[in-house]
């Protein structure tokens, strides 16, 4: 069957980089602001991790999978995430 | 696999669920957050017992919203459960908003998502293994679950291996091999012999080597247990000396040998093969070295002797008349290539007994230390006495 279409906005979306850990958490009462290649870095880092096309960029499938039910645990932690050896 | 970095320093570790979800029956909760537990102990010497009161190790509740911790839950979907690394004590919270059910395609599968939070009590993080249970996102429920090669390399990374003295360790089909011992590296083939004739991720995200009619699957720093397998014994129908295999975004591989091309979803085949590369591919050659999807605009490339091809399928005709154009074109990667693989935002050929990381955001062979190209042996295969700095052949290879 067709996958249902995306439910999240990109705000959303944002969030949900800072909560699992691809983004520094964003604090409410300050309204910050960051760059895009920060952004664009974090998605990636998300797509890598989560086996999608590395675009960088919000698309369709990355919306997507950020709409699955999940682990609240941060996917970026610890010394697991430290220098890959290859 | 990935370790948060800390984990508990007894074997026997104690647990009591202090608020008990409201749909399910007490007893039942008790025997599905046993059997999660049974999970991680029956490959290492881990023992769970559960308290009803007093001091434990690893608390476990049902909550909804904010319960405490700071990190208040989200109703039905979303998060499901998070729970503590054990350095900050292991405990285990489940979202009470959500449909626990067992053995149910229904609702969220309790025992898988337990079995899950646990792996993080244990030091556990998440794995970029979509098979692995350690993975992020819920699977929806499976029937017949088994923890998977990568979990439990991960655990045993911990606790290690389970003393065989102590209990049996399940041997099902899938790890029917856990008890024989590998081969020391010098016995490896790879070791003597590390060119290949293809690599691929398996839309799993497993990494596989074929060669001749053997595979190996590959972890984080080498060739996992129980390797080589026969290609023919998992694939079935599919002949040995591949040339070239990619999986593709809708998770199905496709695999490539003289002219033809065979399909599969997951070891399945899909459909009837082999089928002609020149019917399913218009207008990539017969013979090919390798091909890639190239992480940067999702369009497969294939590669031989000195030339490469675009294909995107979305495109009549797939193939563009300004192909084929020369791989000199990829910065500093050699003709007539071996194999390839895209793994960690990178892709890497393989040419004889060395290979090269291109990165596809710069479109260029990293400048790294040791210098590219690297030796497969030691880098891939985990061969130890392989050379670990740049091969010195580096002209020969461009040549």
């Amino acid at each position: 069957s067709e996958d249902q279409a995306p439910v999240i906005s990109q705000t959303t979306a944002m969030n949900y980089l800072s909560q699992f850990g691809y983004l520094q958490p964003i604090n409410p009462t300050s309204g910050g602001i960051i760059s895009q290649n920060t952004l664009s870095k974090a998605i990636a880092e998300f797509q890598a991790f989560a086996g999608l096309n590395i675009t960088g960029d919000f698309d369709e499938d990355t919306y997507k999978l950020m709409a699955l039910p999940r682990c609240g645990v941060k996917d970026k932690v610890g010394p697991g995430f430290g220098r890959s050896k290859r | 696999y990935a370790l948060q970095g800390s984990r508990w320093r007894v074997k026997k570790l104690t647990y009591k669920i202090s608020k008990y979800p409201r749909n399910l029956p007490q007893n039942k909760v008790d025997v599905e957050l046993n059997k999660a537990f049974k999970v991680w102990s029956d490959y290492t010497d881990l023992v769970f017992v559960q308290k009803k009161s007093g001091q434990v190790h690893i608390e476990i509740r049902f909550e909804k919203g904010e319960h405490g911790d700071g990190d208040p839950f989200d109703g039905p979907g979303g998060t499901l459960a998070h729970a503590y690394f054990p350095v900050y004590g292991g405990d285990a919270h489940f979202d009470d908003a959500e449909q626990w059910t067992i053995d149910s395609f229904r609702g969220t599968n309790l025992f898988q998502v337990a079995a899950h939070e646990f792996g993080h009590s244990l030091g556990l993080s998440h794995s970029d293994i979509k098979s692995a249970l350690m993975a992020p996102f819920y699977r929806g429920y499976v029937p017949y679950f088994q923890l998977d090669d990568d979990d439990i390399q991960g655990i045993q990374a911990l606790y290690g291996k389970k003393n065989v003295n102590t209990g049996s360790i399940p041997v099902g089909p899938k790890h029917g091999t856990t008890t024989v011992a590998p081969p020391s590296e010098e016995d490896s083939e790879l070791c003597t012999d590390p060119k290949v004739d293809t690599m691929f991720s398996s839309a799993e995200g497993h990494m596989y080597v074929f060669k001749g009619d053997r595979y190996w699957r590959l972890t984080a720093d080498g060739v996992a247990v129980g390797y080589p397998k026969l290609i023919s014994h998992s694939w079935k129908g599919l002949p040995g000396n591949i040339d070239a295999a990619f999986t593709y975004k809708n998770g199905k591989t496709y695999f490539f040998k003289g002219s033809k091309y065979w399909r599969y979803v997951g070891k399945r085949m899909d459909g009837d093969y082999p089928k002609e590369i020149s019917e399913g591919f218009t207008g990539i050659p017969d013979n090919i070295d390798t091909v890639t999807v190239w992480t940067g605009n999702g369009k497969i490339y294939f590669y031989k002797g000195t030339k490469f091809w675009r294909f995107d399928p979305t495109q009549k005709p797939p193939v563009k008349n300004t192909y084929p154009k020369l791989i000199s074109n990829w910065e500093d990667i050699p003709d007539n290539l071996d194999a390839s693989i895209v793994y960690r935002s990178y892709t890497y050929f393989f040419k004889g007994d060395a290979y090269y990381r291109f990165n596809d955001r710069t479109f260029s062979v990293d400048i790294a230390d040791p210098a590219f190209p690297r030796s497969t042996a030691y880098w891939w295969f985990g061969c130890r006495s392989a050379n670990k700095g740049t091969l010195g052949n580096v002209q020969w290879m461009r040549n």
